[in-house]
């Protein structure tokens, strides 16, 4: 464990974190996409696998539970909770987010480690995980307006993949541990999609106004 | 032929 990856997990325990307390506090979801949400349940459901037959540590052990019951608890409260439901802005939420699985799992069958279950699903996840953010991006897009508790959970989100670029890089050069090239090209994929928003983040946090994303 | 290696990262 390196400064890099702890900081990628912790930017990522906080997007959780922000988003829960968002739902919670202002108990609605305004503004946040059911799409990316089902998509990043699937991402974590399918990659955590291995959650039962390999040990690596309770830090690790604990971390996947979090994001498995978070994601899951996340979905539930914008499908089926009473109060939060009613708040989530389905007419804006358009994206259809199903021809990112098929594309997911077609790459996933062509490119992996090895033709195993568990490498196949690894590989899936990985690739979806790297665009399951359209469909939150297209939804602020379209708002226009981003509150601020939304505007730092796609930050921190965001900010998390960016991290383990780095302990990929940091990992290269001490454990010369080869990160495989699945993870790296995802990866940045997934970072480049923020770019955009990062762009605009910064701008408003630097002239201290609101988050505002051109249409 | 090496074992499938655990993925040690999340």
């Amino acid at each position: 464990m390196n400064i890099f990856r702890l900081a990628g997990d912790m930017t990522h325990l906080f997007s959780v974190l922000v988003l829960l307390l968002k739902i919670y506090a202002t108990k609605s979801c305004s503004g946040i996409s059911l799409k990316t949400q089902e998509l990043y349940a699937l991402v974590f459901l399918t990659r955590y696998l291995d959650l039962f037959t390999d040990f690596i540590s309770v830090y690790n052990s604990v971390m996947k539970v979090v994001f498995i019951s978070s994601s899951v608890a996340i979905v539930w409260c914008m499908r089926y909770h009473p109060l939060t439901r009613r708040t989530y802005d389905k007419d804006l939420d358009t994206f259809r987010h199903y021809i990112l699985v098929g594309v997911s799992i077609i790459l996933a069958l062509l490119f992996h480690d090895r033709f195993t279950f568990r490498e196949v699903f690894w590989a899936f996840s990985i690739y979806l995980e790297a665009v399951a953010i359209l469909p939150q991006l297209v939804l602020l897009q379209r708002s226009g307006n981003v509150d601020n508790l939304t505007g730092q959970y796609v930050f921190f989100l965001g900010a998390y993949r960016a991290f383990y670029i780095l302990n990929w890089i940091y990992r290269y050069f001490t454990e010369n541990h080869y990160s495989r090239w699945i993870s790296w090209l995802a990866g940045f994929v997934q970072t480049a999609l923020y770019a955009d928003f990062f762009y605009y983040y910064f701008v408003s946090w630097k002239n201290n106004a609101k988050l505002q994303l051109p249409a | 032929e090496e074992n499938e290696k655990p993925h040690d990262e999340l």
